[in-house]
């Protein structure tokens, strides 16, 4: 573990804290996208099958519930939950987010480190992490102007994988034979895609107001 | 189990 990493974690855990709190206090999910969250809850799903096989550290698997269980208590309440159900943007929020599924699963399936079932879903959940903030961004783009739980709950989640890439340059330098080219290529990918919100939130926030 | 497959990150 690294400060980087850490960083990285922490700041993933404010994302999904920031959510929740929104979610649970004020009861609305305006701006948020329910198809992003199911994309994520798949994403921790397929990631952490491995929880109960390896057994890395009582800190990773502490985290690896705390990610499964809000992402799926998320998706329950934008679904189920009446009062922040009435909130959800279902007009709004129409990226074909299943057409990001299969592609990443032939991916994974063409390009990973180790052909077994879960070497295989965990490359497939790093692919669509990569993409499964796209729902989100076209919502963004769609609703103008958002809140500041909102803007500030995907700042922190495209924040954390950038946090992340520290981390990787500096297990590289200091771990012999540390490398992971489909992890680094990923989680870049998915860095990149947050540049043009993190430049208007940057400009937003200089500004003092709301990100438009 | 070879360290190089076991995923320690989240």
């Amino acid at each position: 573990m690294n400060i980087f990493r850490l960083a990285g974690d922490m700041t993933h855990l404010a994302s999904v804290l920031v959510l929740l709190l929104k979610i649970h206090t004020i009861k609305s999910c305006a701006g948020v996208s329910l198809r992003t969250q199911e994309l994520y809850a798949i994403v921790f799903a397929t990631r952490y099958l491995d929880i109960f096989t390896s057994f890395v550290s009582v800190y990773n698997t502490f985290m690896k519930l705390v990610f499964l269980g809000s992402s799926f208590s998320i998706v329950w309440y934008m679904r189920y939950h009446k009062a922040v159900h009435r909130t959800y943007d279902r007009e709004q929020d129409t990226f074909r987010h299943w057409f990001l599924v299969l592609p990443c699963l032939v991916l994974a399936l063409l390009i990973h480190e180790k052909f077994t079932f879960l070497e295989v879903l965990w490359t497939f959940s790093l692919y669509l992490e990569a993409v499964a903030i796209l729902p989100q961004l076209v919502l963004l783009q769609r609703t103008r102007n958002i809140d500041n739980l909102t803007g500030q709950y995907i700042f922190l989640l495209g924040g954390y994988r950038g946090l992340y890439i520290l981390n990787w340059i500096y297990r590289y330098f200091t771990e012999p034979h540390f490398v992971h080219w489909i992890t680094w290529i990923a989680g870049l990918v998915q860095t990149l895609l947050y540049a043009d919100f993190f430049y208007y939130y940057f400009l937003r926030f200089i500004g003092g107001r709301g990100v438009e | 189990q070879d360290q190089s497959h076991s995923h320690d990150e989240l």
